[in-house]
């Protein structure tokens, strides 16, 4: 935990992160267990190779051996040994709103998992801890059900052309005024995805010659955008600003390679919230690093709008810095505006280079009309603007639960990663057993979460990623507790070393 | 039921952990012997 | 190969491999050791300088799908910990062998070549080299 010395320093709120080290015992026995299941894959494929079992994966046909091979098979040696074992935990059909509560679809697999059939019986209200809606604006109820009805009966839902061409109608205007407002930036573009917002702008930003500065653990769409530009990529280490100062010091003393040339622009990559992790981006840190070498700096925010901040402005206004210091604003719509999409604010002339240069607004169909409504209606309704106080109260419940939930599971023994201010909770399990069984005993007790695991986070590092939401109330968040709880016991999942000794 | 968590049991098929149970009965069974002809 | 835990995993496994092997009751002492240094060179060799590529899908468009596993470790850079600890260890392992053979010559042949065959392939002049 890095408290930062309330005088004087940078920071104006405690900075409190934590990342308790794996337990050597707990990293040993993971290991073992990795290596009995690849030992045992090893064995499948040696029966799959003699068709002495039968191979349920996708192989060429014997005619077509000698053609180069379709499917990397050691490449999916992880997923047939040992992802499929557990996949039951993973995208589980649901048949209703992502919400506080959701609806199951049942199935089952008398194959160990190759292959599932529906009971056709529905598990209903199970508590969900595993959906990105922070603010708990994914629902058929609400301030936004009436206006979206409208404008899609008006508009219909799809755009059917790009910005630039037919598919520019006065709602995204009325969208990107409202957003630059709510951003307080000069000026914003709105984008139909929030993947292609990262991968398709930063290809219009940087190219040869310019060098990206990006986090270890940064989305794939950030690393895609950036591999697509072309410019140099150094990678720092997660949330380290020594790590990243040091590149940007040798950044500007040694410039390009070979060349020594300096770089035309340095580029820092960051996200507000990471959401394996858990923890917060140090942005005043990193808009001082900023200054001090005269980069730039691109600010992904897909999970910390809405969700942090006072005001719901995001992890800016949460650490208390001006929007101005940050030269592009990028976030998503997806996890608490319940919608979808992507946007990126700032300069006036950066957007209106942008809306002539990226991709995006040059060939992706534009945001349909209802989504850009429901955007409308509830960013209206978090500023205050729709003349109540939901949206406040909203976020404030959000920050209570956080605290509340973290602080009670940290009680409870387990290992919390990342700051005590983010709603996305990653609980340690570390061992590849643990994962699936923790998603199917959690299920038995009608509660939902997200389980994930190697290659997705490093090996000895699996976990369940808990996602809360301001429509989760004190009661369903204590059953929660209750059963994660026992849960905990069951699995023996209470590592932390700090837990309270009864 | 910690066991099979804790050696990945818990994810493989039943005639699995019958030959990964039986190969460390037989390795158990083996090293208590030699030792007991050791001493 | 340099995250917490591996390399204790790594040599308890080993450890756990001789065991096994010295609980056999027909093999003498010297043929534990050389069996022990060939099954885990054999391991090794398999594991780091034969599969190419990784078992699960990387975003890195392919690029690793050519590359054994040690010539991926630390994305290629020479003389890291871990390939000191992993150039180490069959040396280590090798000693240890040659001690309890006793010098034998044919045990001695035996494992010389087969420590080689996992060392010849972690100098840095062999990167890449097929």
């Amino acid at each position: 935990i890095h408290h930062i010395t309330q005088n004087g320093g940078l920071y104006k709120r405690p900075f409190n992160e934590a990342f308790e080290e794996t337990p050597m015992l707990v990293a040993v026995l993971t290991y073992v267990g990795y290596g009995i299941l690849t030992l045992f894959g090893y064995l499948r494929d040696f029966l799959r190779y003699w068709k002495i079992e039968k191979c349920h994966n996708a192989t060429e046909r014997e005619e077509q051996r000698d053609f180069v091979p379709l499917y990397q098979d050691f490449e999916n040696f992880y997923t047939r040994n040992l992802y499929m074992r557990i996949r039951d935990s993973w995208n589980r059909p649901i048949c209703s709103v992502p919400g506080g509560k959701v609806d199951l679809l049942e199935r089952v697999s008398h194959d160990y998992n190759w292959t599932f059939t529906y009971t056709g019986k529905v598990i209903k209200d199970i508590i969900n801890m595993g959906s990105y809606n922070y603010l708990g604006f994914a629902e058929n109820a609400g301030p936004s059900k009436i206006p979206v009805t409208k404008v899609l009966s008006q508009y219909g839902c799809g755009m059917c052309s790009t910005r630039q061409e037919m598919g520019n109608v006065d709602k995204h205007e009325e969208l990107e005024t409202l957003l630059a407002r709510y951003l307080g930036v000069e000026s914003a573009l709105a984008y139909g995805m929030g993947f292609a917002t990262n991968s398709m702008n930063i290809p219009a930003l940087v190219g040869k010659g310019c060098l990206i500065l990006s986090d270890e653990l940064n989305h794939a769409s950030l690393v895609l955008g950036a591999r697509l530009s072309g410019a140099t990529i150094r990678i720092f280490k997660h949330n380290n600003m020594q790590s990243l100062e040091k590149l940007l010091k040798d950044a500007i003393v040694y410039g390009q390679p070979r060349t020594h040339r300096p770089w035309k622009k340095i580029l820092i990559i960051v996200e507000g919230i990471y959401s394996m992790e858990g923890s917060i981006v140090r942005l005043p840190e990193v808009i001082a690093l900023k200054k001090k070498y005269k980069s730039y700096l691109y600010l992904d925010e897909a999970h910390s709008i809405g969700a942090l901040g006072p005001n719901g402005r995001g992890v800016v206004e949460y650490f208390g810095l001006d929007p101005e210091d940050v030269d592009i604003m990028m976030g998503t719509f997806t996890k608490s505006f319940g919608a979808a999409g992507g946007y990126i604010g700032g300069k006036k002339e950066l957007i209106d280079y942008l809306r002539v240069h990226s991709h995006s607004a040059v060939y992706a169909t534009s945001l349909s009309p209802p989504v850009v409504q429901q955007i409308i209606t509830t960013m209206k309704c978090i500023m205050g603007e729709d003349g109540t106080t939901l949206g406040k109260q909203r976020i404030q419940q959000l920050a209570e639960n956080t605290r509340y939930f973290r602080r009670r599971l940290k009680e409870l023994g387990f290992i919390i990663y990342g700051n005590e201010d983010s709603p996305v909770v990653p609980l340690m399990l570390y061992m590849p057993a643990k994962i699936g069984a923790f998603g199917r005993e959690m299920l038995k007790r009608h509660i939902g979460v997200v389980v994930v695991g190697f290659p997705a986070t490093p090996i000895i590092e699996s976990r369940a990623r808990i996602c809360l939401s301001a429509i989760h109330t004190k009661e369903i968040l204590d059953i929660a507790l209750k059963k994660i709880d026992e849960v905990g016991d069951l699995l023996m999942l209470k590592y932390s070393r700090h837990r309270q000794v009864p | 039921y910690q066991y099979l968590l804790v050696t990945a049991l818990y994810m493989l098929e039943p005639w699995e952990r019958t030959v990964f149970n039986s190969m460390l009965v037989s390795i158990v069974g083996m090293a208590l012997y030699t030792g007991y002809v050791f001493m | 190969m340099n995250s917490r835990g591996i390399w204790l995993a790594y040599s308890i496994s080993v450890a756990v491999l001789h065991i096994i092997l010295l609980s056999i009751p027909f093999f003498s002492v010297p043929v534990v050791w050389t069996l022990t240094n060939v099954i885990h060179n054999l391991a090794m060799y398999w594991l780091l300088h034969t599969v190419k590529g990784t078992p699960f899908e990387t975003p890195d468009q392919g690029k690793d799908r050519l590359l054994t596993h040690w010539e991926q470790i630390d994305y290629g850079t020479q003389w890291t910990s871990s390939r000191k600890f992993l150039s180490i260890s069959p040396i280590v392992l090798y000693i240890l062998t040659s001690f309890y053979t006793k010098y034998d010559p044919v045990h001695f042949v035996i494992n010389t070549t087969s420590l080689l065959s996992v060392l010849l392939p972690k100098l840095p002049l062999f990167h890449g080299v097929r």
